[in-house]
């Protein structure tokens, strides 16, 4: 995750997300937001703290079937730079969302919610907890 | 051919080659509809 | 970025080392390849999920899933969905000796790779940039080969027994002592195969409370005999010393973890040409360091030994050292000498510790003797043995070309990894796709490639991995050189921003 590149294309990623969800004729600004952050946080929580072991075989004997992507990230080093990254970018989105659905109270519920779903696995206390 | 090499469906099959250009140009349309209706 | 000699006082020569950074267009554009095909991938593991598609591969039945799992299915997710796109370009079966060119049977596939029909035709003559042939040794005429059947017809070729029983040949003992005057020190023990050289052996000589400090892209057979022996492992950063000395220094101040008791050894693992990346180990300093820190040197020819050096004895000459500053020499006779297996080489301790400790020693099967013939035919000529100056003209032929290959794929345009002097030529592709297309617009050419990309690679730097051989000819490598230059123009590879004027 820390490699050359890649934080830039996830944030063209979102970036991309968000123009095309724009770009649906009948869709509100809020809305659109609001279904950025849904859909950014599904894949990160799916991506990062569901699915488990590695899409290709690891000479290290079976040692990382068992954690997710977020538990394998960095050899399991809390707080680095990628760590904080990915921790922080759900974050930003979650306020932006906030500003442009002018904190309607079911847009903000329902971001909240979407929020913690992917800020509560990153907790450093959580690791390898099931 | 450097359309398939940099988006990497020139390993697809060719059903998955259309059904990636179909989501694209669709995608790519939809933005052009609401640019033009919002400016 | 590009790195010049180390200390100067180290080296005796230049050592040029350059790994161009990924363009930052390039990388995005690599993640957004990975993530179109890793999305189409989910979808045929959906499909076939709910049969919409055939599933091919092997699975468990309905009664049998609420066992554990025999198939770690998220396991071979690339494998079944990446790799099988564009596997036609591995694995390609030859008709003869891996030599300068070579015959491929042809085959198509009518299944999207899933299966393979040969078309009973044979594509005649194609250049080989794939092999590791460093000294063109990869040979069916010629006097290695004559002595390898006379040897065949006196000895046959199993030998059915261990070295510590009644598989150790004269002829084997022959060849021991000739990598011991090869490489210059007292004594060497020849193993069968080169993966199990290390993987075997390593935990002869290190086990618990002992330190292993490994290159982070060291070969898995280094990283298997490491985690076979029960010591404690840290990486370091490819070739970089400032790290090794580091985890050196904290090893030697802080010992072992909790009882901080001081390390009963500590090995420091290094090869000599890394194959992935094309460049060479930084010896002058790595012996160095562990001269000051009284470590030992675990040094793996595998790709050197042969290919490096005035006089072809690997990297230890090729800087000038003296071979007894390595306490363990290792390396293949696979890549230079045209044979298999490997050696491990030092002071005679060592080796005798090893004849009577070692797995392979004591449970493998022993060389077979064509092989072994092989190996001292082919070293003979090396050392000029053989009353010919064959074996120096190679190794000065084979210095020439690679110096040439890199300069003129650099001049082309292309991001070309390692060492000036290394005879593996890693040329960066970068996306997925071109992975695929390479390959098979170069065979439509008429040259054979290897071509390597996630995860044997880090995700951004898929590459293309030439290697050059004595045997391949000025007229070949111009040969070779247009074509890729072509290729390189049609799938827009020539990414570099450093493009030095020919």
């Amino acid at each position: 995750m820390n490699s050359r590149g890649m934080w830039l294309s996830y944030v063209l990623g979102i970036g991309l997300l968000h123009i095309i969800l724009l770009s649906i004729p009948f869709a509100s600004v809020p809305v659109v937001w609001t279904l950025t952050n849904l859909i950014h946080n599904l894949c990160m929580y799916l991506l990062l703290h569901t699915v488990k072991g590695t899409p290709f075989e690891t000479p290290d004997q079976g040692k990382a079937r068992l954690l997710t992507h977020w538990e394998q990230m960095d050899y399991g080093v809390q707080f680095t730079a990628s760590r904080k990254f990915l921790t922080i970018t759900p974050i930003v989105l979650y306020i932006l969302t906030s500003f442009y659905t002018k904190y309607d109270r079911a847009h903000f519920v329902v971001n909240t919610v979407s929020l913690l779903t992917v800020l509560i696995p990153k907790l450093p206390q959580l690791h390898g907890v099931r | 051919y450097q359309y398939l090499l940099i988006t990497g469906i020139y390993v697809l099959e060719p059903w998955e080659k259309s059904l990636f250009n179909s989501i694209l140009f669709s995608a790519i349309a939809m933005v052009i509809y609401t640019s033009y209706v919002f400016v | 970025g590009r790195t010049a000699s180390g200390d100067g006082s180290l080296y005796t020569r230049p050592f040029v080392e350059s790994f161009e950074e990924t363009p930052m267009l390039v990388a995005v554009l690599t993640y957004m390849g990975y993530g179109v095909l890793t999305i189409f991938g989910y979808l045929r593991d959906y499909l076939r999920h709910w049969k919409i598609e055939r599933c091919y591969v092997a699975r468990e039945k309905e009664e049998q899933k609420d066992f554990v799992p025999l198939y770690q299915d998220f396991e071979n997710f690339y494998t079944r969905n990446l790799y099988m796109r564009i596997r036609d370009s591995w694995n390609r079966p030859i008709c003869g000796v891996p030599g300068a060119k070579m015959d491929l049977m042809e085959r198509t596939s009518f299944d999207y790779n899933l299966t393979f029909e040969y078309t009973g035709r044979v594509v005649p003559d194609v250049i080989n940039l794939g092999s590791y042939n460093y000294l063109g040794f990869a040979e069916n005429t010629g006097p290695c080969a004559d002595s390898a059947a006379e040897v065949t017809m006196k000895y046959g070729v199993g030998v059915a027994s261990t070295r510590q029983e009644i598989g150790n040949l004269d002829t084997h003992e022959e060849m021991e002592k000739l990598v011991a005057k090869f490489l210059g020190v007292e004594s060497a023990m020849a193993f069968g195969m080169g993966f199990a050289t290390n993987s075997m052996n390593i935990p002869a000589l290190v086990g618990k409370g002992c330190l292993i400090l490994s290159d982070e892209l060291n070969h898995a057979s280094l990283v298997l005999g490491a985690r076979l022996s029960g010591s404690t492992i840290r990486v370091f950063k490819h070739n970089n010393m400032q790290s090794l000395e580091k985890l050196l220094r904290e090893a030697i101040v802080l010992g072992q973890p909790r009882t901080h008791r001081p390390w009963k050894k500590i090995l420091i693992v290094v090869e000599g040409i890394y194959s992935m990346e094309g460049s060479i180990v930084r010896l002058p300093e790595v012996i160095a360091l562990k001269k000051r820190y009284r470590a030992y040197l675990y040094l793996d020819e595998a790709h050197s030994i042969g290919a490096l050096g005035q006089r072809g004895r690997g990297v230890v000459d090729y800087f000038g050292l003296d071979p007894c500053d390595v306490d363990v020499m290792m390396g293949t006779f696979t890549k230079s000498f045209g044979a298999a297996g490997g050696y491990i080489a030092g002071k005679r301790e060592l080796i005798e510790y090893l004849r009577s400790h070692s797995h392979s020693a004591v449970y493998a099967t022993s060389m077979s003797p064509p092989v072994v013939e092989q190996i001292l035919t082919s070293m003979k000529c090396i050392m000029g043995e053989d009353g010919t100056t064959i074996g120096c003209e190679r190794v000065r032929q084979l210095a020439e070309s690679t110096v040439y290959f890199r300069k003129r794929l650099r001049e082309l345009g292309f991001i070309i990894y390692g060492n000036n002097d290394s005879p593996v030529v890693p040329m960066m592709l970068y996306m997925p796709a071109k992975i695929g297309a390479f390959g098979r617009e170069m065979l439509k050419r008429n040259i054979g490639v290897v071509v390597v990309g996630f995860p044997a690679t880090p995700i951004i730097e898929s590459r293309a991995r030439f290697c050059i051989s004595a045997a391949h000819t000025k007229d070949i490598l111009d040969r070779a050189l247009s074509v890729i230059s072509e290729v390189g123009d049609l799938l827009q590879l020539k990414y570099s921003r450093h493009r030095i004027q020919s």
